[in-house]
C-alpha cells in the first residue's frame, strides 16, 4: 500500500 | 510505467529544454512570460521535496533533477541574465500570479489526501500546475502574436498533459485501488485550459496564417 501511497508519477 | 507516461514524461522535458535552449541560444526570452516560469519552478520545488526522502527509480530522480534544473535556469535567465532580461517584456507580463499561488495553497489547506507537510505540498504543487500555464496564455493574446517557439512550448506541454490523461486512464484499467481524485480533477482542469489554445493553434496551421 505504500507504494501507491508514495507519489510515483512526475 | 507505461507508454502514454513515459511519452508524456519525455514531452514535458522536451518543452522546458527546448524553452531553455531557446533562451540560451537566441539570447532572448521575447513572448515568455517569466511569472509562469516562476510558477513551474514553485511546482517542481514544492512537489519533489521527497526527493530526499523516497527513492522511486533512478528514473524518477533523474527526471526531477532535470525539471528542477531546468525550471529554475530559465527564471534566473530571464531575471538576472543581462542580454536575456533586456528582452524581457516586463509592461505585458502583468498577471498577478501571487494570488494564484495564495488561492492554490489555501485550497490544499482544504482539500488533500493525507494532512502532512509533504502531502500537503504536494497537493498544492497539482493545483498550482493546473493554473501556471494563465499568465503565458494571456501574455500570448496581450501581444498577439505568438513567434513559434512559445507555441511550440504551450503546444508539447498540452501534449504531456494530453498524454497524462491517457496514462491515468491505461492505469486506473490495469492496476487495481489506481484511484487519484485530485491528480485527475486537477489534470483535467489544467488540460481544458490547453484546448482554446490548442483550437487555434490547429486554426493558425491549417489556413498556414500567424496565429491571432
Amino acid at each position: 500500500l505504500d507504494a501507491l501511497l508514495t507519489h510515483d508519477e512526475l | 510505467m507505461n507508454i502514454f507516461r513515459l511519452a508524456g514524461d519525455m514531452t514535458h522535458m522536451f518543452s522546458v529544454l527546448v524553452l531553455l535552449l531557446k533562451i540560451h541560444t537566441i539570447k532572448s526570452c521575447a513572448g515568455v512570460s517569466v511569472k509562469t516560469q516562476e510558477l513551474y519552478a514553485i511546482v517542481f520545488a514544492t512537489r519533489y521535496l521527497d526527493i530526499f526522502t523516497s527513492f522511486v527509480s533512478i528514473y524518477n530522480t533523474f527526471m526531477k533533477l532535470v525539471f528542477l534544473g531546468s525550471s529554475f535556469s530559465i527564471v534566473w535567465y530571464m531575471r538576472y541574465h543581462k542580454a536575456v532580461h533586456r528582452t524581457y517584456d516586463r509592461e505585458q507580463d502583468t498577471f498577478r500570479h501571487w494570488f494564484l499561488v495564495l488561492s492554490c495553497l489555501l485550497l490544499a489547506l482544504l482539500i488533500h489526501e493525507k494532512f502532512t507537510f509533504l502531502e500537503v505540498l504536494w497537493t498544492f504543487s497539482l493545483y498550482l500546475e493546473a493554473v501556471a500555464i494563465l499568465p503565458q496564455l494571456v501574455l500570448l493574446q496581450r501581444t498577439r502574436n505568438i513567434d513559434n517557439l512559445t507555441g511550440q512550448y504551450i503546444f508539447l506541454l498540452g501534449g504531456y498533459r494530453g498524454l497524462y490523461i491517457l496514462n491515468w486512464i491505461y492505469r486506473y484499467f490495469t492496476e487495481p485501488h489506481f484511484v487519484h481524485w485530485i491528480t485527475w480533477i486537477t489534470g483535467l482542469v489544467q488540460t481544458l485550459l490547453y484546448a482554446d489554445f490548442f483550437y487555434y493553434y490547429f486554426l493558425s496551421w491549417k489556413n498556414n496564417k500567424k496565429l491571432n
